[in-house]
């Protein structure tokens, strides 16, 4: 599904480069389940952004399905990115002045043979999945951060993505709602979707088949997790 | 140093009325480590809000240093805010158009006697202190979710408050920098500050003396930490 080959993410700051990424190598195979670990600013999040095409490498390539993506035209990306790919971001990301319902809505909307109403039935699904369907009017500054998490999970999964990439998704959950939510991810990843998780807890890591370590940009390890 | 009674705080919503706090009763000495603990949406937040002079109570009271805080001038709770408190949001809340230094210098501004080179050495030391010295100019969108949670904090220590406020300040940092954190917390307690922490964990909640746990807007629990 995912062939990423030698890629690298350089900033230009000035005069100074911060290398986030320095030459990654993996393959995620469709139906994996895979966490990603490692230290603040090892480049986690920079490659999440390039994986979910909201960023272009510096160097280097990404296949997706055998299509290399720096290849695609705007609309394909467009269309991977809306329908292939569910993203909870570390930062949530919630339109501020759309309420929590409207914002699950958002990547049903470009469904055109969907009607209004399907939409919103299946947005409060979602919504009832991670424990908000009576948050489901309330507008992001109108609820807890643990609650802004649960919506930005709820969006993520609402159009049935093939993916899920989800950076930090439990960073401001207590423990209980943190294992509700990889129980969540189990039970999509038994449907057959491909999941790949951003975590800094050991624990929930060791829900994931594969646990894959970064530091300063590099891959450092890559193994099954054993403790299944 | 701080005293409530019946600390209520209550949401509009139309004909709904949101309940997120239903009586907090409470006294916080100066010197106290206080972790506050309790699942998504029971009130941490809206009660931490409370007590940076952030938000104003539905009802009830509460009293700081002696005072009243309802009584208070705006005068008189500007200068409670910026001097004697040190905030962590949970959501960070840097200026995005102003860079790690600038956001970490901002709650100097209002000290009159300071130069700008005081200020911005100052500012730097807090940086260092929380290992992000080579980020300084870089803007909140160029720094990682774990690097921007880490400025927040120096931002929150630089002007040396009587009383600092955290909530999940280690939400997006790897556990032997939470650990970090915590130890800082522990150092500037030793130095007789007043630490209030908001945390999901139940590891980082046992550095605090005491904790109090809260459900549905209520405290349900309110003991010495006996693990120390
Ligand atoms: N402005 C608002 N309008 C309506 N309801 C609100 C508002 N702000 C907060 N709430 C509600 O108040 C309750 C308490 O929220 P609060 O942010 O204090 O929770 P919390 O304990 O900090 O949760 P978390 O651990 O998820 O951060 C939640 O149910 C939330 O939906
Ligand atoms: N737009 C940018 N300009 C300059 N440097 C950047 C930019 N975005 C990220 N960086 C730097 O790239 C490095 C990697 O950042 P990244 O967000 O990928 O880390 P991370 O592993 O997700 O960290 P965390 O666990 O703290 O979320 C960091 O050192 C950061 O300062
Ligand atoms: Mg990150
Ligand atoms: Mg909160």
């Amino acid at each position: 599904l995912i062939s990423v080959r030698d890629l690298t993410k350089s900033y230009q700051m000035g005069e100074i480069s911060v290398h986030a990424l320095r030459g990654i190598n993996l393959d995620i195979d469709e139906g994996d389940f895979v966490a990603i670990m490692g230290p603040s600013g090892s480049g986690k999040t920079t490659f999440m952004n390039l994986l979910g095409c909201l960023d272009k490498p510096t160097s280097g390539s990404y296949f997706l399905d055998g299509i290399n993506v720096a290849e695609m035209d705007d609309k394909a990306i467009t269309q991977v990115r809306n329908q292939k790919i569910g993203y909870v971001f570390q930062a949530f990301y919630l339109l501020p002045r759309t309420t929590a319902l409207e914002n699950v809505e958002l990547p049903l909307l470009y469904r055109h043979k969907m009607s209004s109403k399907e939409r919103r039935e299946k947005a409060m699904q979602a919504l009832e999945i991670v424990g908000l369907a009576d948050r489901a009017k309330h507008y992001p500054n109108q609820l807890s951060g643990g609650q802004q998490q649960r919506v930005a999970i709820a969006r993520a999964i609402v159009n049935d993505p093939a993916f899920i990439l989800a950076d930090e998704p439990t960073g401001n959950l207590d423990s209980r709602t943190s294992v509700e939510v990889l129980e969540l991810f189990q039970k999509l990843h038994s449907q057959g979707k491909t999941i790949i998780l951003v975590t800094h807890e050991y624990d929930l890591s060791h829900y994931a088949l594969r646990i894959i370590t970064f530091r300063d940009g590099k891959v450092i390890s890559d193994a099954p997790n054993l403790d299944v």
